[in-house]
Parts: C-alpha cells; sequence; structure tokens
C-alpha cells in the first residue's frame, strides 16, 4: 500500500494576515517537522498509529499550538487536555477527557485502547489509569504560555459583557478549541 | 487542537487528535476531540477524519463518522463527502471549522469554513505540503 500522513494544527486563533513573518516562519517549521516526524516513521514501514502520534506529540510539545504545552486555560486558569485516536484496521478506538497532568494525552489515549477494556477515560480515573502504567507526570504548570494566559484574561473580559458570548461560535478570538 | 491522520504500508488507517479544548471553559466541558465519531473516527473502509473547529457541532453533528458513512453508503469519495458535511451540513447551522480526510487510497482533503487553519501533508507520491489558511 502507498503511505501517507496529513496533520492539522487547530483553527481559528491567529490567521495568516494578522500574523507576524517571523511566527509564520515559525508555525510552518514546525509543521514540517511534525509531519515528517510522522511520515518517517511510515516510510520505515511503523504503523499508522505510530505515525499519527509522532507527529501529534511534535505539537504537544509545542506552545504554538493549543494541545500539551501552549493549551488554553480553563476559567479557573489551569489546563483540561483531552485526546483520541482510532484504528481503522478493526475500529478499535481509545480516548481521554479532562487529564491535567500527562504530558502526552495522545500516548494515553492509545493505552486507553490498547490496555483497557474502555475507550473513554476521564479526570481522576484518567490520571489514575496512567499512573498505574508508569505514564510520565508533568505538574499542571508544564502547559502554560504567556499567549493563552492573555487569551484567557480577553476571553473573561468578553465573557464579562456577555454571557452568552461562550456559546456565540462568531467570537472566533476565544472560542476556538 | 492538533491532528494525524495516516495510511500505512499495511493499509492501514489511523486517526488521532489532541487538544486544550476552549479558552475558559467551565464545568468540566468536553469538546468534540475525544469523542469518537466526533472529532476522530477511521475505518478502513472508508476513510479517517480528525476535526478542529466549534466543538459542540461537532458533536451534534457527529462530524467525522458523517463523513466516512456517506463514503460507505453514498459510494461518494472522502473529498466529496468532507465538502458536503463542512460546507452544506455544518455552515448553514454555524459550526466553524474543518477537518483532514484520508481514504484508504492515501488520497487526502482538507476542506474547512473558516480562517486560520495550519495543515501539513506528505501525499503518496511523497510531495510535502504546509499551509496556513
Amino acid at each position: 500500500s502507498p503511505i501517507a500522513i496529513v496533520i492539522h494544527g487547530g483553527a481559528g486563533t491567529i490567521n495568516r494576515a494578522n500574523m507576524s513573518e517571523e511566527r509564520e516562519q515559525q508555525y510552518r517549521a514546525k509543521l514540517e517537522q511534525a509531519i515528517k516526524a510522522g511520515h518517517a516513521l511510515l516510510a520505515q514501514g511503523a504503523s499508522s498509529l505510530d505515525a499519527t502520534i509522532a507527529a501529534i506529540q511534535v505539537m504537544e510539545e509545542s506552545e504554538l499550538f493549543n494541545a500539551g504545552k501552549g493549551a488554553v486555560y480553563t476559567y479557573e486558569g489551569a489546563h483540561e487536555l483531552d485526546a483520541s485516536i482510532m484504528w481503522g484496521k478493526n475500529r478499535q478506538a481509545g480516548a481521554v477527557a479532562g487529564v491535567k497532568t500527562i504530558k502526552s494525552p495522545i500516548a494515553l489515549a492509545r493505552a486507553v485502547m490498547e490496555k483497557s477494556d474502555h475507550v473513554m477515560l476521564s479526570g481522576r480515573g484518567a490520571e489514575t489509569f496512567a499512573e498505574s502504567l508508569g505514564f510520565e507526570k508533568v505538574p499542571n504548570t508544564y502547559f502554560d504560555s504567556d499567549a493563552r494566559f492573555e487569551q484567557l484574561q480577553k476571553a473573561k473580559e468578553t465573557l464579562k459583557l456577555d454571557k452568552t458570548a461562550q456559546s456565540d461560535p462568531l467570537l472566533l478570538d476565544y472560542k476556538f478549541g | 487542537t492538533v491532528g494525524a491522520v495516516a495510511l500505512d504500508k499495511n493499509g492501514n488507517l489511523a486517526a488521532a487528535t489532541s487538544t486544550g479544548g476552549m479558552t475558559a471553559k467551565r464545568w468540566g466541558r468536553i469538546g468534540d476531540s475525544p469523542v469518537i465519531g466526533a472529532g476522530t473516527f477511521a475505518d478502513n473502509q472508508s476513510c479517517a477524519v480528525s476535526a478542529t473547529g466549534h466543538g459542540e457541532y461537532f458533536i451534534r453533528y457527529n462530524v467525522a463518522a458523517d463523513i466516512c458513512a456517506r463514503v460507505a453508503y453514498q459510494k461518494v469519495t472522502a473529498a466529496q463527502a468532507a465538502d458536503e458535511v463542512i460546507h452544506n451540513v455544518l455552515k448553514p447551522v454555524g459550526g466553524t471549522g474543518g477537518v483532514i480526510v484520508m481514504d484508504n487510497k492515501g488520497n487526502i482533503s482538507q476542506p474547512f469554513n473558516t480562517q486560520g487553519m495550519y495543515r501539513a501533508s506528505i501525499d503518496t507520491q511523497g510531495k510535502l505540503s504546509v499551509g496556513i489558511y
């Protein structure tokens, strides 16, 4: 079979017209690094599961994207991370929701798929499951970034003005996750 | 949100998505990213999908699974199915965002209906593409 891979780095918060050339180059470089990480594994004969995780982990470790390090803040000023994975071969799937200290949520989602009887684990239970497998844990502050903190302050100001703003899809500057 | 979809040499598709969710979320809000069928779906018989956008819409419209179901049942291409869902199902009701999609031959499509999209791909010919839209 031929091999191929495609990735996305999210939607909505900064469009190209408002982006400095330096910032655009940072995004392009990180996207290229991520796609090449996944493709290199495919070229070596690794599975599509391995390839998707390798690509995503590059982005989880970058503050540029809303996943892992650089994730957006909750209203309370913390981070709650979600991830999922599905394999087309047999429609197995794994997902985690609302985890706070797992460095790579996508890796934990795969573990849920392969090492539990379940499809989705959430919150404290997901963290306990991760601990049982020896997953790397980090303090919640590991995911902090100045840009996302500033985004939170703006979002809170918007919510003060309009209590329904959180469900308004047109407020693109802070809505997307 | 970040996501990836791939086809390996054994012909197996996979889709994966990871996210911090939405800014200022409260009350344990969960979006579409961890919801299989909404933000992530893969089936070798049809296609694989990872989504990004307004999660509440992607959940209610079951976006990722809907795209693959259209491929399976309507016999349309993955690109046609994804275009239909993103532009003609989601957009009219205010659901903004996009998807990356791959069929079991490695054909890629990446429709979206709003700005600020970050994408990269390496196709079956080995051609690298990186784009910000």
